[in-house]
């Protein structure tokens, strides 16, 4: 048996976002310590990792790990059936193939229930190539900043950021260099990994070269993360 | 030119 109560469905629906934009079903895996899910998307170009610990709902109950098989854009379809300030309830059998959400008002004066059908995951699914990459953005880390520059068919752009300065919108930005390095990568895939910013005040892009990007948003003090891995674009 | 990555080649992927 599996239970779980979360007292603001807000953090659930951004991370459904956040994982939506990405892949369209997942193996969600429930042990006592907690949520996690970790998929690649169909071109096996990005991986989305997350973990919500079970410090994030209360009571959390898990009896015996589970595996569920999650349709996201179904999920998100019931979560846009809550107000944010609802508190929900996740449940499920040992041996089911259904996930119940439960939403109720915070005085309960108002509740709804869904019953959403589990699906087996084919991990090995085939993956379909990509036909198209959008613009490729190159990102370079030196001891005197980060700088993202785009080069398009019609214009060139590029944004820079300082290791003590503050972005326009007067955020911090801080550097730990080992080597600079340079990696391009498909912009396409940073914006969807852009979708977890709600998540999060501040972002971490983690670089090394001729090594995957992993961009990591925080959950919450302490509830949790997504990451997500993004291969590198190569040189022919 | 560059070509996109794919994950595969760094993880093994089981």
């Amino acid at each position: 048996m599996f239970e779980a109560r979360m007292s603001d469905t807000t953090v659930m629906k951004r991370l459904m976002d956040a994982i939506t934009t990405l892949i369209d079903d997942g193996s969600f895996d429930i042990s006592s310590k907690g949520i996690s899910l970790q998929a690649m998307d169909s071109s096996h170009v990005a991986l989305v990792a997350m973990c919500l610990r079970n410090e994030a709902f209360d009571p959390f109950r898990c009896d015996r790990n589970l595996s569920l098989g999650i349709q996201c854009k179904q999920m998100g379809k019931i979560l846009k059936c809550s107000a944010n300030n609802d508190v929900m309830t996740l449940k499920a059998e040992d041996d089911g193939d259904v996930l119940n959400m439960v939403f109720e008002s915070p005085n309960g004066d108002r509740m709804s229930e869904f019953a959403m059908k589990l699906t087996d995951i084919d991990i090995e699914q085939s993956c379909r190539d990509l036909s198209n990459f959008g613009e490729s953005v190159t990102i370079c880390v030196t001891k005197d900043g980060l700088k993202f520059s785009v080069k398009g068919d019609s214009s060139n752009a590029s944004m820079k950021f300082s290791q003590n300065g503050a972005g326009d919108d007067g955020n911090d930005v801080s550097i730990d260099l080992n080597d600079p390095c340079t990696l391009t990568f498909a912009v396409k895939y940073l914006n969807h990994f852009t979708k977890a910013a709600p998540l999060s005040e501040r972002v971490t892009l983690s670089l090394s070269n001729d090594t995957p990007l992993v961009v990591e948003y925080k959950i919450g003090d302490g509830l949790g993360h997504i990451r997500y891995y993004l291969a590198p674009k190569m040189e022919e | 030119a560059t070509t996109q990555g794919r994950l595969d080649s760094f993880f093994k992927v089981s």
